[in-house]
């Protein structure tokens, strides 16, 4: 059987808040390690995966890996069941056809139980290189999220260019353009704050804005954001979960025909 | 112009 209790459930209600919206079904893969999902968006320019570690969790057993097929707006109404100090606990015997959701709240004087219906889902499970990037940003995850929001109001695609000090997102549109430049800012008494990056080679690349704005829906996970890019490859757009794992994506450039 | 490439171009099947 698969059993997973995570003592701060309002991490798992974030997570599938942050991905809802691009995936509509996927598979989560339990085994000893950990839980996890990797998905692509219905026009399969992007890419999900998450992964939690079995040491993240209060407790954590699974007999044999197992795959259980959701989809995300039901998962997504059942964790809106769940109260945000809740610890939430995973259920699911061995080919059973359902994962049953129990959420506890702190003085465990409210107890409930939703069960989900599981469905047979057919993904494609890519393979992700292990790339050394040519450029890591790491900037306060509300910051990116501003930046993709506000440029959006003025075009559809955005060009990162990392240099060695600053990274720029720059756009253009009917209306006119727009450049936003954030320097490298290593704020010791502010650590949330700090803006760094880390550069083997100075990289400019072209992204649509449409799906870092749904990456952004992750800021609630993480104080950063974390972009890595090199020349002609997908952006990877990471939130660290404290203590617990990473939720990633990958996301493929424009690039000239 | 630019093209959108699918994130399967990149990332092979595994």
């Amino acid at each position: 059987m698969f059993e997973a209790r995570l003592a701060q459930g309002a991490l798992l209600k974030k997570v599938v808040e942050a991905i809802k919206d691009l995936i509509e079904d996927a598979n989560f893969d339990c085994n000893s390690s950990g839980f996890s999902l990797q998905a692509m968006d219905s026009s399969h320019v992007s890419l999900v995966a998450l992964s939690l570690r079995a040491d993240g969790f209060e407790h954590y057993r699974c007999d044999r890996n197992v795959s259980m097929g959701m989809k995300l707006a039901s998962l997504s109404k059942i964790l809106k069941c769940a109260n945000g100090d809740d610890a939430i606990t995973m259920k699911s015997e061995d080919n059973g056809d359902t994962i049953t959701f129990m959420f506890e709240s702190p003085e465990q004087e409210r107890l409930s139980e939703f069960d989900l219906k599981l469905m047979d889902i057919d993904s494609e499970h890519l393979g992700i290189p292990d790339n050394e990037y040519d450029a890591t940003v790491k900037l306060p995850a509300a910051e990116f999220q501003r930046i993709v929001k506000d440029l959006s109001t003025i075009g559809d695609t955005v060009e990162i260019s990392v240099t060695k000090d600053a990274v720029k997102f720059g756009t253009t549109g009917d209306i006119g353009n727009a450049n936003i430049m954030c320097r490298q800012n290593k704020a010791a008494d502010k650590p949330d704050e700090s803006t760094e990056i880390d550069i083997n080679e100075a990289v400019s690349l072209t992204f649509a804005l449409r799906y870092l704005n749904s990456f952004a829906k992750a800021t609630p996970l993480s104080t950063h954001a974390v972009l890595k890019l090199s020349k002609e490859l997908p952006i990877l757009v990471e939130y660290h979960i404290p203590e617990v794992g990473r939720l990633a994506f990958y996301l493929a450039p424009k690039i000239e025909d | 112009g630019s093209g959108q490439r699918s994130i399967a171009s990149f990332f092979g099947a595994g």
